[in-house]
């Protein structure tokens, strides 16, 4: 499964 | 990380510095589109808002990041609005902000991940951020120039989201990671660059003003 949006992003 | 990311936020903080020291240096904001600039400064209140609500230390560098790109467009607004307001060319600086601001907290409480405050303000920050070059743009074109570091200011704020689309191709094929929101609104943000590639690389890079119409 495609982890979606982990808010690991600037 | 990736060096695509990387250079992506290198790319970012060099717009920002590059802006300010535009502003600083000629003690002047013309040309510059202060509503652009309140936009973003939106935006990554918004989008960095866990600063807020709970203190964290400032143990890694992503916090450090969201902290100067806080206080760095929010001293770009200052600089705009009080210091150099006199310089601050409000008759061209026209676009209607609203205009962004609504359909973006609109969009955001319709498609987002999931329907809770904070995913909801993370997601109307991407959606704003998409647009909201848009005044600076329409600012050059209702001036019709464009001063080479202002120029170079835009080059850098495009290549930064252009750079991140590098880096969630990378993502989606090593990591399997895939954020649908932010890629299509980055892709829509780096298209509305396209003309403005254009313009610089085949004006700018030879040393020559943007000037428009083209």
């Amino acid at each position: 499964k495609l982890n979606v949006n982990s808010k690991d992003e600037l | 990380m990736n060096i695509f990311r990387l250079f992506g936020d290198l790319s970012h903080l060099a717009a920002i510095a590059i802006l300010l020291l535009k502003i600083w240096k000629t003690r002047s904001c013309a040309g510059v589109s202060g509503k652009t600039q309140l936009l973003f400064a939106v935006c990554f209140i918004t989008r960095y808002i866990d600063l807020f609500l709970h203190f964290v230390s400032l143990y890694n560098t992503e916090k450090v990041m969201k902290l100067i790109y806080i206080s760095a467009s929010v001293f770009t607004c200052y600089l705009i609005f009080f210091k150099f307001k006199a310089t601050y060319d409000g008759n061209h600086d026209s676009m209607r902000a609203e205009f962004l601001i609504v359909p973006a907290a609109g969009l955001a409480c319709l498609i987002n991940t999931k329907f809770d405050a904070i995913e909801i303000l993370w997601t109307f920050s991407i959606y704003l951020e998409a647009v909201a070059i848009l005044p600076q743009l329409f600012l050059i074109s209702k001036t019709g120039e464009a001063e080479t570091i202002t120029s170079h200011y835009l080059f850098a704020q495009g290549s930064y989201r252009a750079l991140y689309i590098l880096n969630w191709i990378y993502r989606y094929h090593y990591e399997s990671h895939v954020d649908t929101i932010a890629i299509v609104a980055g892709v829509v943000q780096t298209i509305l660059y396209c003309d403005f590639f254009y313009l610089y690389i085949t004006k700018v890079v030879k040393g020559q003003k943007i000037v428009l119409p083209a």
